[in-house]
């Protein structure tokens, strides 16, 4: 494991911390988007099937459990919790992501590497993930204001996205590594959506002022 | 087909 795939991990993880801190600390979920966290808990379901099957490392076993235990407590919270709950914006998170799901499982049944179960799955993962961000920047961008630490979330998503895409550079010109080319064109969409939020946080974080999104 | 690669990241 190289540098940036390490980094791009613990972006990920510092991501979720500071979601579920959010969440713990103020209980509330305002600005967050509960149909971007119910994509992530699917993403991470139907990606991990190979959890008890496939042993890679210590490692990545327990990051998968982390990340499918978090996205389903995240969501659990969200939706059953009665303090947090009430904090939901339900009214402005009105993305239609039983569309995304749909159109992502047509595409992994006609683009992936092998038409098994587990191939469709994972490229149905992949192909979600990638979209699974946009209710959350909608939601965002319709608010207009957003929070220190829902900005900070989206943040280090994004900048999870970013460090895979140097990790394959990396192992492209050390281990000739160019298999996952669907990983690759979905990755760099998914990190695409995040250019925009980008630029606002940094210009932010420059004037040293809070994050507001234009409408 | 060729058998898929084992997929070592997350």
């Amino acid at each position: 494991m190289n540098i940036f795939r390490f980094a791009g991990d613990m972006t990920h993880l510092i991501s979720v911390l500071v979601l579920l801190l959010k969440i713990y600390a103020t209980k509330s979920c305002s600005g967050i988007s509960l149909k971007t966290q119910e994509l992530y808990a699917l993403v991470f379901l139907s990606r991990y099937l190979d959890l008890f099957t496939n042993y890679i490392s210590l490692y990545n076993t327990l990051m998968k459990l982390v990340f499918i235990g978090s996205s389903l407590a995240i969501v659990w919270c969200m939706r059953m919790h009665h303090a947090v709950k009430r904090s939901y914006d339900k009214e402005v998170d009105t993305f239609r992501h039983y569309y995304l799901v749909l159109a992502c499982f047509v595409l992994a049944t006609l683009v992936n590497e092998q038409f098994t179960l587990r191939e469709v799955c994972w490229a149905f993962s992949i192909y979600l993930e990638a979209v699974a961000i946009l209710p959350q920047l909608v939601l965002l961008q319709r608010s207009g204001n957003v929070d220190n630490l829902t900005g900070q979330y989206v943040f280090f998503l994004g900048a999870y996205r970013a460090f895979y895409i140097l990790n394959w550079i990396y192992r492209y010109f050390t281990e000739q590594y160019f298999t996952r080319w669907i990983a690759c064109i979905a990755g760099i969409v998914q990190t695409a959506l995040y250019a925009d939020f980008f630029y606002y946080y940094f210009i932010s974080w420059k004037n040293n002022a809070k994050l507001q999104l234009p409408a | 087909t060729e058998p898929s690669a084992v997929k070592d990241e997350l």
